[in-house]
């Protein structure tokens, strides 16, 4: 079973959190969406137990989330006219 | 309360992915 993916995927989904913490947004946001690129790829490609794939699209599901809101975030960053 | 566990599916996961890669 190649895990690797799915490894990788984990990996990515802990660096954007750290990332997402440290407020380095622009780096969370990137590492959110290669996440979830990944998760994607193991619940389409490879074969997981159904329970497991819907874990894996709702873990999608939050990590879109949070990085639709760091895009915004960023967006209204940039706007703001500099101080 | 709208239950947040409707799990998404691929294909909304997928132009979600999009949507946000698209500047």
């Amino acid at each position: 079973m190649a895990n690797n993916n799915l490894q990788k995927a984990i990996d990515l989904a802990s660096k954007a959190a750290q990332e997402d913490k440290n407020q380095n947004y622009e780096e969370a946001l990137r590492l959110y969406q290669a996440a979830v690129q990944y998760f994607l790829h193991v619940v389409k490609y490879e074969a997981q137990g159904d329970k497991a794939k819907q874990s894996i699209r709702a873990k999608c599901a939050e990590y879109l989330d949070r990085a639709e809101k760091l895009k915004e975030y960023l967006k209204k960053k940039e706007k703001a006219p500099p101080a | 309360s709208s239950s947040k566990q409707a799990t998404i599916s691929d294909d909304e996961i997928e132009r979600q992915l999009r949507a946000l890669g698209v500047d």
